[in-house]
């Protein structure tokens, strides 16, 4: 199981659709500050489901919409799919490919989908039970949090474990 | 569930012990369960011995001390329990040179199980990726994504050169 | 002490406006007071707003941006009231190359009034020092201070290389 | 007036006597993580007085006096001197050149001397009033404080502005 694609439209700086295609290895991404980097990981929180704002460094739900720039208009709507491969069966789907998608409009509407077909959010939380994927595992570090892993006060600690259990 | 924690707490103390003293090059760990009677509410203490140095407080190691623990303390959860992929958000920050080559070693060890998503500014992080991807800005506020190459002798001089869009 | 504080406040502002624009390479920001009718009690407000983009809630900033935003505010503080010594400890760490450069150089010009310690891994800003220390651990755990000189060429390869305790 | 010298003996890493000779311009301290950077900038801060052992990564007093390594057994003492260049005259004191000096023993007890001569601590407080130096002093950011710098509630940015008025 790996995440094969990632597809961004009108999420934050990513006004334009932009399609991310990754491999089972290592990747890397760089690139100047601000360009968007960190935004591409929060577009990965987002989708596996991340309800508050703050993780995604916002304080409405409408900050993941594009907001403009210079010289483009607001988007009304922010979309990101992502393109699980699921070969190895880890998910409790028949299909080898499994794609998730998660809309936001200005009005505050959300809107989910598994392999296309609308659902709500508890079945996107529900496929990825267990997997050691999603929001609260420990396997996606966002920037500057790192240290939080320590520094949590010790029962705080007690969920990692719970997690790995 | 509790015979399942006790297990998965065990065997994330031997495998920090282990990932530990290969971020440091030696060292010890200890993880000690502030309350073993009561294991849903106990806490979690967290002791490290960097190689050659006495038993610390947590909070006296250096900065780049705890990026490296707290690192070391998720690539044991991930040995534990591992899970499909993994995003790390510029975590090689604080590192210095010979502790980014650890790093990058590390997650090219774990990368068999796991895929790695690393955003990072450091040298020898994008030398351990199997791929690169640059997030650019070259119309103000709207991210692109290219592909890139590096440049220059390896761990040295030269940025990730974009390519092309 | 009224009249101080908001002549202060009213310099600091005016000072912000340049520190960052200088940083960034352009942009805007403002200082807001909260509350101006309880000088005693207001908050202020930070708004700015990076060269291109829109105005943005300082949370949806990026890391660097961030830290760069903080370093302007910093330096608009000191033109204020210049301090005589100013010491900095890895401000530097979540900046890339151009905005490390930008750093040093706004560093260069503020050490006429005020004299700095810049503790960083960065080439950049190592250049920038008239002196460089450092600091090493020949024996574990006990600090020895070493004089060193930066080999390579500028702003290129080779770390600062140890000469002599 | 600049911070000419500075000499350590039993602070944290520092076992043994350590001169740091300073010029009024730029300095830059490098090395690698966990030599003992950080707590240069922590013996500065200590020798301005500062009481608050977070601020110093301790959790007792003592955590400034060197604990031990491998071969070397834990000191009794923690010393500290400061000598800053007064040929401004900033400093309310007939000298061209002024020593601060602060000791801590693992009895717990403290001495403050200026100038060789025993003071309080009150003394060195009032000694730095209003020059911009100090514990309090927006010019010492210590590693990973930076964004405190923004990230503060509203009201409390306000101290940093009643201080540059
Ligand atoms: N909804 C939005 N619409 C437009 N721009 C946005 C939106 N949300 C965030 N941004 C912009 O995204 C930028 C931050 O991007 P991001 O945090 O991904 O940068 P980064 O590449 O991680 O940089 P760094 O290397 O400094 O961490 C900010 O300039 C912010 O203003
Ligand atoms: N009282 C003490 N006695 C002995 N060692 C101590 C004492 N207090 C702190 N230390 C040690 O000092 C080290 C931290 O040093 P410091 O924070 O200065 O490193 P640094 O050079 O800033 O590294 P980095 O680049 O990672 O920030 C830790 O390993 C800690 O154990
Ligand atoms: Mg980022
Ligand atoms: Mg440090």
């Amino acid at each position: 199981m790996y995440l094969k694609r990632l597809e961004l439209q009108g999420f934050k700086t990513f006004a334009d659709r932009t399609e991310l295609d990754l491999t089972s290895g290592i990747t890397a991404i760089v690139g100047p500050n601000g360009a968007g980097k960190s935004n591409i990981l929060d577009a990965i929180l987002w989708a596996l489901g991340e309800q508050n704002v703050r993780s995604l460094r916002g304080s409405r739900s409408q900050d993941v919409i594009f907001s403009g720039s210079d010289k483009r208009r607001p988007v009304g709507m922010a979309e990101v799919t992502m393109t699980i491969d699921n070969s190895s069966g880890r998910l409790p789907l028949e299909f080898s490919e499994v794609t998730i998608t998660r809309r936001a409009f200005r009005s505050g509407d959300s809107e989910y989908f598994i392999n296309k077909t609308p659902c709500r959010l508890r079945d996107i939380y529900e496929l990825f039970m267990d997997t050691g994927v999603g929001r609260e595992a420990y396997s996606i570090v966002s920037q500057g949090e790192l240290d939080a892993v320590l520094s949590a006060r010790p029962e705080d600690r007690r969920s990692l474990f719970e997690e790995a259990a | 569930t509790h015979d399942l924690f006790i297990h998965a707490f065990r065997a994330v103390a031997d495998a920090f012990e282990i990932t530990f003293s290969r971020l440091f090059g030696g060292g010890k760990t200890q993880l000690i369960l502030t309350d073993p009677d009561d294991l849903l509410e106990t806490g979690i203490e967290i002791i490290v011995q960097p190689p050659g140095k006495n038993l610390q407080n947590m909070t006296l190691l250096s900065g780049g001390e705890k990026a490296l623990t707290a690192t070391a303390l998720l690539f044991a959860l991930m040995k534990v329990k591992p899970s499909p992929f993994c995003i790390m958000d510029e975590v090689d920050a604080p590192l210095d040179e010979p502790n980014v080559e650890r790093f990058a070693e590390i997650v090219r060890d774990f990368s068999l199980d796991t895929q790695f998503i690393i955003i990072t500014h450091n040298r020898a992080s994008m030398e351990a990726a199997d791929n690169l991807y640059g997030v650019t800005m070259q119309e103000p506020g709207i991210s692109k994504l290219v592909s890139v190459k590096l440049t220059g002798v390896p761990s040295g001089d030269g940025e990730a050169v974009i390519l092309a869009a």
